[in-house]
């Protein structure tokens, strides 16, 4: 996957941190210190399209050469997530209890186009 | 998309990078309290004393009941498990102290609450209590450790299991508690009651006050119940 520069207007991953002490949530999450809701965003145009290794299923690969190669399915395809990480959270809840949960799929790890 | 122009998917003006910050911001924290399940942050807690925190870990660390990531974060030391690959099923540990409640010259009631959002959408794996005894008496002392639920149709308990223990010497015992604590989790406020019965005249064997390092505590391991998925041809 790609990381978004400060012009990037290719499919690629930006990187955004939230600090849980900006939002004034430190008092009840007691870790980690913040959340990295990293997410996707770029330009998808058709000879990015199923490049294998970017979120290209076999399937999808062969569709892809299929759409590109007739002029009249011209259509972007999208920027999505290819490898994603679970949140651990451990916080306390309504009753004081201490909660560790892990949340699955929340932190993008790299992006790349279907 | 750039300042001025439109998002080529969907069409939307670009966003003012403030205004885009606090979309962001206000995003993150509808999704995690979505996947959290709570329908808005919790008032502020009030933790626990840190010696009853980090004797409870250790405790449960010497049995094995807490798996270091656990004890890992909760002794808010490291940083969190970035490796975990789940069951993509999300699991809950929780770590709930007692709150003392009524007592008697025999007997001494605490409780134990459970968030209602875990309850709702999980299955206890394991759960277990940890009782401290201070003080016990001459020689050994008999207690009783009776496990009661609120009845939902009525202001009666429900006794949900019963132990009976000899108390020889000072220290820690832990019981399984998981079946009492799955049932709790079918009610609206699942709240368990434990209920220790000396003979007459002996005294409570539990330390003194709630901000005791040794005060007892139940650790649970639930899992989110598989979501029912729809398969259509």
């Amino acid at each position: 996957g790609v990381d978004c520069g400060a012009d990037s207007r290719m499919c690629c991953r930006q990187e955004f941190f939230v600090d849980f002490k900006e939002i004034g949530w430190e008092d009840w999450i007691i870790q980690p210190e913040g959340y990295h809701m990293n997410y996707c965003s770029g330009l998808c145009p058709l000879h990015m399209a199923g490049i294998p290794g970017l979120a290209a299923s076999f399937h999808t690969a062969v569709l892809n050469r299929i759409k590109a190669a007739s002029a009249a399915a011209a259509v972007d395809s999208c920027c999505v997530p290819t490898q994603r990480r679970p949140l651990s959270l451990l916080y306390y809840d309504r009753d004081s209890n201490i909660v560790k949960t892990d949340i699955p799929d929340m932190i993008v790890d790299s992006c790349g186009c279907t | 998309a750039a300042k001025g122009e439109r998002c080529p998917a969907c069409g939307v003006a670009a966003l003012a990078p403030g205004a885009q910050r606090d979309a962001l911001l206000a995003l993150a924290k509808r999704s995690i309290l979505a996947k959290l399940r709570l329908p808005g942050r919790p008032s502020v807690p009030q933790p626990p004393s840190r010696g009853s925190l980090l004797t409870a870990l250790r405790t449960m660390l010497r049995d094995g009941a807490a798996t270091p990531g656990m004890l890992r974060d909760a002794a808010a030391t490291a940083g969190m498990s970035q490796d975990g690959r789940g069951t993509g099923l999300q699991e809950y540990e929780l770590l709930s102290f007692a709150e003392s409640g009524s007592s008697t010259s025999h007997s001494v009631h605490l409780h134990f609450r459970f968030s209602q959002e875990v309850a709702r959408s999980s299955d206890i794996q394991q759960a277990t209590l940890y009782l401290f005894w201070a003080s016990p008496g001459r020689g050994s002392q008999p207690v009783t450790v009776r496990l009661l639920r609120a009845d939902p149709a009525g202001p009666n308990l429900t006794v949900t299991g019963e132990t009976r223990l000899e108390v020889q010497r000072p220290g820690w015992t832990a019981l399984d508690i998981g079946a009492a604590v799955q049932s709790l989790f079918t009610q609206d406020t699942p709240r368990l009651t434990v209920q220790l019965e000396v003979p007459e005249g002996w005294g409570s064997p539990l330390p003194p006050h709630p901000s005791h390092s040794h005060w007892p505590f139940v650790v649970a391991r639930a899992q989110a119940r598989t979501p029912h998925r729809l398969r259509r041809r």
